[in-house]
């Protein structure tokens, strides 16, 4: 899961 | 990235140098909420605050810093530079009902209890129901600009886009992530009723006017 520091959507 | 994740990207960079032209042009921000462009400054400066602790992309750098500094040159046109036209009368919403249930939510349902995950959380939250002054706005005047209903199709798209992004992700990807999609149905559900004012009355060419 991408958390906080490595979500690549804006 | 896929298609429904760019277009819908493109959208939202769309709607704002929409408004930001018109509100340029015209020298005037009537008709546009304040309150709404104010909770925009709030939901992507809280969301990219992760601009400054991890590097993802160029594109994703460039992308968040354009709406990010977009906001604030937004909320700068119409409460500095043309505070004269703004119609801070009919602008009544108040903020802290949206923005303290969306901080509590996001302190009570997120994916980890840090700093910067109930930032981002709180900003999700936050831009679901970010547009509701403005819409307000719109339902209170009874009617909005032709230019005004173009930034409201464009705004409403992107995150109708995005849900698209989802489940493409979901099936292509095996990713999801239930808050963002949970707050992006939400955000797209309440454009609902312009959208269909917007289809039948302003792409025929008439203004975007409430019945009475």
């Amino acid at each position: 899961r991408e958390t906080a520091n490595n979500k690549d959507e804006l | 990235m896929n298609i429904f994740r760019l277009l819908g990207d493109l959208s939202h960079l769309l709607a704002i140098i929409v408004l930001l032209l018109k509100i340029w042009k015209t020298r005037s921000c009537a008709g546009i909420s304040g309150k709404s462009q104010i909770l925009f400054a709030i939901v992507y400066t809280s969301r990219y605050l992760d601009l400054v602790t991890t590097y993802i992309s160029a594109y994703n750098t460039f992308m968040k810093l354009i709406f990010v500094v977009a906001a604030y040159a937004t909320v700068y046109l119409m409460y500095i530079k043309f505070k004269a036209t703004y119609d801070h009368n009919h602008d009544t919403f108040r903020m802290e009902f949206l923005v303290i249930p969306s901080l509590i939510l996001a302190l009570l349902i997120n994916h980890e209890l840090t700093v910067l995950e109930v930032l981002w959380t709180f900003s999700i939250y936050l831009e679901s129901v970010a547009i509701l002054p403005q819409l307000f706005l719109v339902s209170k005047t009874g009617e909005a600009e032709s230019i005004t209903s173009h930034y409201l199709f464009a705004l409403g798209s992107y995150r109708g886009l995005y849900l698209l992004n989802w489940v493409y992700r979901y099936y292509a990807e095996d990713h999801y992530d239930l808050i963002a999609i949970v707050a992006g149905l939400v955000q797209t559900v309440l454009y609902c009723d312009f959208f269909y004012l917007y289809i039948t009355k302003v792409l025929k060419g008439k203004k975007l006017q409430l019945p009475a």
